[in-house]
């Protein structure tokens, strides 16, 4: 653990006077090589370890403490600012429907994910209904239909002819006029460097005016979560994040990063295949699992 | 002498930003840059030029190996594994493609929602044949039934699907080592290609996702998928440094063609670009 390396390297240091610089400078390379291993990115790493070093250095050595300790809860209490505190809640559009919109690169979970959401905003009192706008993947609407029907939610398609922003707009009338309340598009996987799916994202969210864009997420994802949360910023918005496949071990610093990078918050955890396996994001649990 | 003097240090912490932000990761980094030092050091190269085309042949080196897939026996039986979404489905419909002669699929993923049905388009798209039973079905059974349709049908290849799982599912990798097993009892030295995708998106974690598929049903290739999204799949590196494991393909979208056999130079110098 961080912990351990870190009163490694400050072995010998007892309770009196202050965090020399130059055991600064071990505990701050420590905790770079720890946050880099986590994947978290090579610029936010730079800055969270510049915040900690000026935290660190001339700090008062506890006698209740040892410095290592002290060192891991400075780390403790960067990280949980910077994941921002508590759960945020699903807010619900004043007007009923409420429409909410994921996007993502390919094979992130979306297409599970928007089962998950409608299962568990149903569990909130909420009617749910499903759009499928992946009009490339094969077999995309058939995976969408059958999680619908295992979960009794309806699914809108209109087949892969259609554009679909076209598929979008009617389908939100269709679920509108069924006076369900809660809209949830699927769209296709995309990169970000692949500029007309991009701008096709755009189009989907401009035609439907979603009360939230949330960005799907692998917690494996590695450097490049910054520039790809930064592209699907630009283009559709996104409010908050799903962060998926956290059964897995990844440490996840791909979601620090991009809560830092972006300013919006991870909303929801994905914790397995199984359509329950779906629930609000807690901060507090990351900081653990990132410093490993 | 002391080759890292003031006026080089940033040329490499630049060389670290470069191969850390590619998800190179910590220690194969420290590798690299430590041989790297120590050839220019002897070679006494200290154009920051010179020094980037060594690296470049530091890393090719690192990810050469064997790219070609073993598909001399008849059938061929490859077995595709790999963790949730990597691409496994896809690359399946690329290798019928690619891969010369008869080529049949066994839709081993009976599990997911809809995954025989996408792994039965591309069987219509491409051509070939697609043995598979209903969802819920038990994979080795599929996995079997496939096997000896391909020996009856005396296809050239058999491609096997296999639902996505995390190594730390212990009863999911169960499951494939099952599979595995089947396969093998069916035909001795099969599955002869083991071929895991690896999201070239992912970050540290892609490594112990392979060791730990390796450590259960060994694998003969991995198939670096999304290479055509932002992420420079520098993980490579680390799983070649680490395991050894060769690197036989890369995939670089979504259409049947995007599927081309790995190359190292051209990955290293991509990894520099
Ligand atoms: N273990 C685990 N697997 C997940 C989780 N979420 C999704 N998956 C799996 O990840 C794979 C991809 O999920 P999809 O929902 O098809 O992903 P997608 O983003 O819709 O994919 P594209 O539409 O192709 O971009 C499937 O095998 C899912 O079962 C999760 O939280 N944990
Ligand atoms: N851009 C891009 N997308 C890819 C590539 N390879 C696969 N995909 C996409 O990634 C998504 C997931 O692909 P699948 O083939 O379903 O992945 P899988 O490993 O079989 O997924 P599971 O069976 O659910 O574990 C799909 O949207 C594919 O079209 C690639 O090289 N580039
Ligand atoms: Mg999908
Ligand atoms: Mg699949």
């Amino acid at each position: 653990t961080l912990g351990e390396r870190l009163n490694t390297a400050l072995d010998g240091v007892r309770g009196s006077g202050n965090l020399t610089e130059d055991q600064v400078k071990k505990v701050t390379r420590e905790i770079r090589l720890a946050l880099l291993e986590a994947d978290v990115n090579y610029g936010v790493v730079k800055e969270f370890v510049s915040n900690v070093r000026e935290r660190a250095t001339g700090a008062e050595v506890s006698k209740a403490l040892s410095p290592g300790q002290q060192v891991v809860k400075i780390v403790d209490e960067e990280l949980a600012n910077l994941m921002g505190g508590t759960a945020h809640k699903l807010t619900f559009a004043s007007r009923p429907p409420t429409v909410v919109m994921l996007a993502g690169l390919n094979g992130h979970g979306k297409t599970t994910t928007a089962g998950k959401l409608a299962l568990f905003v149903r569990k909130l009192g909420k009617s749910p209904y499903l759009i499928a706008c992946d009009t490339y993947r094969p077999a995309a609407i058939d995976q969408l239909q059958q999680i619908g029907r295992e979960l009794n939610v309806p699914v809108y398609t209109e087949g892969t002819e259609p554009t679909p922003e076209d598929i979008a707009e009617r389908g939100l009338k269709a679920a509108r006029d069924g006076g369900y309340d809660f809209v949830i598009v699927d769209t296709a996987g995309r990169q970000v460097l692949d500029a007309d799916m991009m701008e096709e994202l755009k189009r989907v969210r401009g035609r439907i005016k979603p009360h939230s864009v949330m960005l799907v997420l692998d917690v494996v994802t590695g450097q490049n979560a910054v520039e790809v949360a930064q592209a699907f910023q630009e283009y559709a918005d996104f409010d908050g994040m799903v962060l998926t496949k956290l059964d897995g071990d990844a440490r996840g610093g791909a979601a620090l990063s991009v809560v830092k990078v972006t300013g919006r918050p991870v909303r929801f955890a994905s914790e397995g295949e199984k359509m329950s396996e779906f629930d609000y994001f807690y901060p507090d649990r990351m900081a653990g699992r990132i410093l490993g | 002498a002391e080759f890292r003097d003031a006026g080089d240090e940033e040329f490499w912490e630049r060389v670290e930003e470069i191969l850390i932000s590619s998800d190179v990761g910590v220690n194969t980094t420290a590798k690299l840059v430590a041989e790297l030092e120590q050839e220019a050091l002897e070679k006494n190269i200290t154009s920051s030029d010179q020094l980037r085309k060594l690296m470049i042949e530091h890393a090719a080196r690192m990810l050469e190996g064997p790219v070609e897939l073993d598909i001399s026996r008849k059938p061929t039986v490859v077995l595709m594994v790999g963790v949730n979404g990597t691409g496994k489905t896809t690359t399946i419909g690329k290798l019928v493609n690619y891969l010369p002669g008869e080529v049949m699929l066994a839709a081993g993923d009976t599990f997911r929602a809809a995954a025989i049905e996408q792994l039965q388009t591309w069987g219509e798209r491409t051509g070939a044949p697609v043995v598979a039973r209903q969802r819920g079905a038990d994979a080795a059974a599929v996995a079997h039934e496939a096997v000896e349709a391909a020996q009856q049908q005396n296809a050239d290849v058999l491609l096997v699907d296999t639902a996505g799982r995390l190594h730390t599912k212990i009863n999911l990798m169960a499951e494939l080592e099952k599979v595995r097993r089947v396969i093998e009892r069916r035909i001795p030295d099969a599955p002869h290609e083991v071929l895991m995708t690896v999201d070239a998106t992912t970050g540290q974690n892609g490594l112990r996702q392979v060791k730990m598929f390796a450590e259960s049903v060994g694998v003969t290739g991995i198939i670096l998928t999304k290479l055509d999204g932002t992420a420079k799949g520098g993980i490579a590196l680390a799983i070649a440094n680490e395991t050894g494991i060769p690197i036989k393909m890369i995939s670089v979208g979504e259409k049947v063609g995007d599927l081309h056999p790995f190359d190292a130079r051209e990955f290293a110098e991509a990894l520099f670009g």
